[in-house]
């Protein structure tokens, strides 16, 4: 999932 | 990871070392306010619901364990060590945080990328981490001497989010799927930008060598 895959930050 | 990121990480990281250090060395949390590191522990618990089932790396596992571990344990200083709590100044944090919880909550539910559970805590923690400062910015501004590692503390919280941000015109610039983030950058645009009246008596008082103080 690209949107949820996306919560790489801190 | 780019520089700025990682930089980011580190003044956040600094912060929450700072602040511990002022209460665990000078066992005092005079100037802290508490209903802004109340907002911070639940921006972390509302954030990091995945970390135990989504892996992204070693480091923002362990950076997230920090973060969690140092946000409660200031919340146990300043409401049960028996001498900390003492030189918590209740009568001067007076701000309602309920209401910007509240306030973010409905704003995570009508606006955010996609209508699941962990998007919409995750939205709710990117809103109430741009205003979670406001507490401790009316404490501040209410609190005659301020000391150094207050005032440091509170630097560091603003140079974090400052540079989150260049981080994110970097990967804007620099990586392919980095376009849908619109929501972070206007939290993170305002967040940045309420430090910025601090900043300016910040780097004065630095400037001048003089002790810190908010006009009121």
């Amino acid at each position: 999932d690209e949107i949820e895959d996306s919560h790489d930050e801190l | 990871m780019n520089i700025f990121r990682f930089a980011g990480d580190m003044m956040h990281l600094l912060s929450v070392v700072v602040l511990l250090l002022k209460i665990h060395k000078m066992k005092s949390c005079a100037g802290i306010s508490l209903k802004t590191q109340e907002l911070y522990a639940l921006v972390f618990i509302c954030r990091y619901l995945d970390i135990f089932t989504g892996f992204i790396s070693l480091y923002n596992t362990i950076m997230k364990i920090v973060f969690l571990a140092s946000a409660f344990s200031i919340l146990w200083y300043m409401r049960s060590h028996k001498v900390v709590r003492q030189t918590y100044d209740k009568d001067q944090d007076t701000f309602r945080h309920y209401f910007l919880i509240l306030a973010c909550m409905v704003l995570a539910l009508l606006v955010h990328h996609k209508f699941t559970f962990r998007e919409v805590m995750w939205t709710f923690s990117i809103y109430l981490e741009a205003v979670a400062i406001l507490p401790q910015l009316v404490m501040l501004q209410r609190t005659r001497n301020i000391d150094n590692l207050t005032g440091n503390y509170v630097f560091f919280l603003g140079t974090y989010r400052g540079l989150y941000m260049l981080n994110w015109v970097y990967r804007y610039l620099t990586e392919v799927h980095y376009h849908h983030r619109w929501l972070t950058w206007i939290s993170g645009f305002i967040q940045t930008a309420l430090y910025a009246d601090f900043f300016y008596y910040y780097v004065k008082s630095w400037r001048n060598n003089e002790k810190l103080q908010l006009p009121a």
